[in-house]
């Protein structure tokens, strides 16, 4: 995993990823401003409470605002992909290269409803899973050049890293491994519902920022942990607390790891369609000055 | 990576999935293996 | 940070040069992706690459130095490797000899280990694809097939791999096949590195499927369990397998463990068939003579 460029290359700490964020966001501010002020420079005979309504109204947004439009345009392209019957893996590195690419660009720059087409068709090529831009286009109701257009900068934006671990294979490694270590102590039945849930626990998952804090074990096991603790708890003692090779894998971080994971999964602020609507917006009204 | 931290023990697994996808004619002519998929699997979950 | 000096071949989607990166005078191949006039967008092939190559770092896989656009056109920086396996085993004036095969089959299958562990089929292994670096080490190069293990019930396509080194599972249309199609490629390798020509050289797919049950026999549900499944069975030739004599005839130079891991490497049932960790682990890398140091190899 560490040799994976999802590691090397799209893993941060809580403060790196808020750091990101805020750059991103003052560079396209700064832009915006700069046409702004250059558009009253261009428009002098603009009456006072044009320039009044101009001035409060053409202005960035902010980088929290940024953070939860994107959110919220993740979570629809979930729901799209999922209508679109994409499996699973492809839903998810859609939503992941939906939320990388704003991780090299602001919302100010390319607004979401513009990728977000682009996303889905990349992420089917990219798993092998390869829709033709024209029924691509009429299942989407969107036009060839409209999700053609920024298929070089995403790919540009996402560093040319294109492989994807998610967590669903782990979650079926431990669901396999777990039968191997509490053999006979485990109902199978309520496995397949307990897998069932985790699976729905990580799609949410892949939606929040836990998937540049943690590795996918790391997630699933927290998906577990949330599942039925007593389970998860009962497997992690008996697979590691034992563990005769010093230094391989100490269970207390382990745990306090994946219980932090669990708490960073379940903190995520769902954004509301108002809220976006209004972000949308102010985006409209500082990119288009005149219309204010 | 010699520290493997699982035994593949496929006897141990109970996997509807899986045990449908192996006994498939097309499956068993293709190639298909049950212990490929599983060692998959588990890598991902202890990588 | 490259130069394009000199343009050095041209393939469907894209066009290779060779260059230098200025900041360490390092020779270079920039394969430039071709971008105009794919209707679908981004071809699939160079996303294969891309995808790929950035996951692994290996001696014996070709490295990606690095990846840019410029002029709307996607490049990508790989390492310069000037010949290939192809070159060698063509030009009869180059003499090699049973170390020097044994040299290329083990960093050929280190290669194929180290893409399969990541659970990477390459899909399109064949000499040309084999290439040399000038310090004698060979590398997997061309991802452009390439695809990781997805999901287990995913339907792959067929109609991979180069015909002359096709495992027979794919001529039948097999879709849930595994890494066993590159390590019966590696097998094909083998074969025309001892004979110095192509193995199993099929005019055609039907073609292929004859001359490929006509060298080690045509096989039957019982020893690969369904293949009467597959649709084109019904119409293929019998023929017996190769008595043990008959193999060493045809490949004289070589040991018994030799013929023993070509075998394996072939075993028609892909089940059956050997994974880069059993080849690599043969009698045959152990015995005399030891392979050739990379250096020395032609």
């Amino acid at each position: 995993y560490r040799h994976s460029s999802q590691y090397r290359m799209w893993s941060f700490t809580p403060e790196q990823l808020a750091q990101k964020r805020v750059e991103i966001n003052a560079r396209a501010a700064t832009v915006l401003e700069t046409r702004v002020r250059s558009f009253l420079e261009q428009n002098p005979d603009l009456g006072s409470d044009e320039v009044a309504a101009i001035t409060e109204k053409a202005v960035p947004v902010t980088a929290d605002e940024e953070v939860l439009l994107v959110n919220y345009f993740a979570r629809m392209l979930l729901t799209f992909a999922t209508k679109m019957n994409l499996p699973t893996e492809v839903a998810a590195t859609a939503v992941t290269f939906f939320r990388r690419f704003y991780l090299n660009n602001s919302v100010m720059d390319i607004v979401p409803k513009e990728i977000f087409y682009t996303t889905l068709f990349f992420a089917c090529k990219s798993e092998n899973f390869f829709i033709g831009i024209d029924s691509f286009a009429k299942k989407t109701k969107s036009k060839n050049e409209d999700v053609l257009k920024y298929e070089f900068r995403l790919l540009e934006s996402l560093q040319f890293t294109l492989m994807n671990h998610h967590p669903f294979k782990a979650l079926h490694g431990f669901f396999l491994d777990i039968q191997n270590i509490l053999q006979g102590k485990v109902d199978l039945n309520y496995m397949g519902q307990v897998y069932t849930n985790c699976k729905k626990t990580i799609m949410e998952a892949i939606l929040t920022d836990v998937v540049y804090f943690y590795s996918p074990p790391q997630i699933t096991l927290a998906a577990l942990l949330k599942e039925d603790e007593a389970l998860a708890m009962r497997y992690l003692d008996l697979k590691f607390a034992n563990e005769d090779s010093p230094g391989v894998l100490h269970l207390e971080t382990l745990r306090t790891v994946i219980v932090a994971c669990k708490d960073t999964m379940s903190a995520n602020a769902v954004p509301s369609k108002e809220q976006a609507t209004r972000t949308v917006a102010k985006i409209h009204f500082g990119q288009n000055p005149l219309s204010v | 990576d010699l520290q493997k931290r699982y035994v593949l023990s496929e006897t141990a697994y109970h996997d509807p999935f899986i045990n449908d996808l192996q006994n498939k004619r097309e499956f068993i002519a293709s190639g298909f293996r049950a212990d490929f998929v599983y060692d998959r699997m588990l890598t991902e979950a202890f990588m | 940070e490259y130069t394009k000096e000199k343009r050095v071949g041209e393939g469907t989607y894209a066009v290779v040069y060779l260059g230098t990166k200025q900041s360490n005078n390092r020779k270079i191949a920039i394969k430039e992706i071709k971008t105009s006039g794919f209707k679908d967008g981004l071809d699939m092939s160079a996303i294969r690459e891309v995808k790929y190559l950035q996951e692994m770092n290996h001696v014996n896989v070709i490295e990606l130095v690095d990846v840019f656009m410029a002029q709307n056109n996607l490049n990508l920086v790989l390492e310069f490797l000037p010949a290939d396996l192809e070159m060698i085993i063509k030009d009869q004036s180059i003499l090699f000899t049973p170390a020097d095969i044994k040299s290329w089959l083990l960093m050929t299958l280190r290669g194929v280990h180290h893409c399969h562990r990541n659970f990477i089929l390459h899909r399109d292994l064949k000499p040309n694809n084999l290439l040399l670096g000038p310090d004698g080490q060979l590398k997997l190069a061309d991802f452009g097939l390439a695809r990781n293990l997805g999901s287990p019930q995913d339907l792959l396509t067929s109609n991979v791999v180069t015909r002359w080194y096709r495992a027979p599972e794919l001529l039948f249309g097999a879709r849930h096949y595994t890494g066993a199609i590159d390590m019966w490629s590696v097998g094909v390798i083998f074969a025309e590195l001892m004979l110095r020509i192509p193995y199993l050289p099929g005019k055609d797919d039907v073609d292929q499927i004859d001359v490929t049950f006509r060298a080690l026999g045509t096989p039957t549900d019982k020893d690969w369990p369904e293949i009467s499944t597959f649709s084109a069975y019904n119409k293929i030739q019998f023929y017996p397998p190769p008595s043990r004599d008959e193999l060493r005839k045809r490949f004289i130079a070589a040991t018994e463990n030799a013929l023993y891991l070509m075998s394996g490497m072939l075993s028609l049932n892909p089940h059956k068939r050997w994974d880069s960790i059993k080849a690599l682990t043969s009698q045959y890398f152990v015995e005399l003579p030891e392979p050739t140091t990379p250096e020395e190899l032609p």
